[in-house]
């Protein structure tokens, strides 16, 4: 799911 | 990246560091809960497992190694070396009161039932409830140094950004985490109160005192 994506943020 | 989490990080980080400059400049804990701090450190300990396993960036590195660093260091200050200076009979809020229905919540609320997926969402969700000690304190104790207030200023700010962040997130990247976005925004909400003190009052120079 394009959730993943945000996993970059602290 | 965007300026908006850059810098909602950038308050965050002058959070922890207003933090430790208070603490340490004035050789005192006073008015600091110090369940609050256990608390942050547990949200950093939760979410940074993958610090050495997944990396993203010198600059993701860096941060997740200083926020953890910084809110252990923070703890060990006010639990041992400031200890005679430390409030406890006005940090009475019970941290089970939010560890346990966080920890339920990310069991059943999450996107993976995976441990490390169960603890990201944890630390998500307790990081959302986290300052409900401090702001309970401070509302025992009727006030709040003025230094404290910047501190607990930049700390909702950070938050409040990063929700700007995920907007722009969703309309130019089409990427979006519900959980992170709903918990950001209880998270900022549950400062609005403050935000309201800190402007109308120590903005205009005076101390923090809440309306007894």
């Amino acid at each position: 799911s394009d959730c993943k994506k945000t996993k970059d943020e602290l | 990246m965007n300026a908006f989490r850059l810098v909602g990080d950038l308050c965050h980080l002058a959070a922890i560091v207003l933090l430790l400059l208070k603490i340490w400049k004035s050789r005192s804990v006073a008015g600091l809960s110090g369940k609050s701090q256990i608390l942050f450190g547990l949200v950093f300990v939760t979410r940074y497992l993958d610090l050495v396993t997944n990396f993203v960036s010198p600059y993701n590195t860096i941060m997740k190694v200083f926020f953890l660093s910084s809110s252990i260091a923070t703890v060990y200050l006010i639990y041992t070396k400031f200890k005679a200076t430390y409030d406890g009979n006005h940090d009475t809020f019970r941290m089970e009161f939010l560890l346990i229905p966080c920890a339920l919540l990310a069991i059943v609320v999450n996107h993976e039932f995976s441990p490390m997926e169960i603890l990201w969402t944890f630390s998500i969700y307790l990081e959302a409830v986290a300052i409900l000690p401090q702001l309970f304190m401070i509302s025992k104790t009727g006030e709040a140094e003025t230094i404290t207030s910047h501190y607990l200023f930049a700390l909702g700010s950070y938050r409040g950004l990063y929700i700007m962040n995920w907007l722009y997130r969703y309309y130019y990247e089409n990427n979006f985490d519900v959980i992170a976005v709903v918990a950001g925004i209880v998270q900022t909400v549950l400062y609005c109160d403050f935000f309201y003190l800190y402007i109308t009052k120590v903005l205009q120079g005076k101390k923090l005192q809440l309306p007894a």
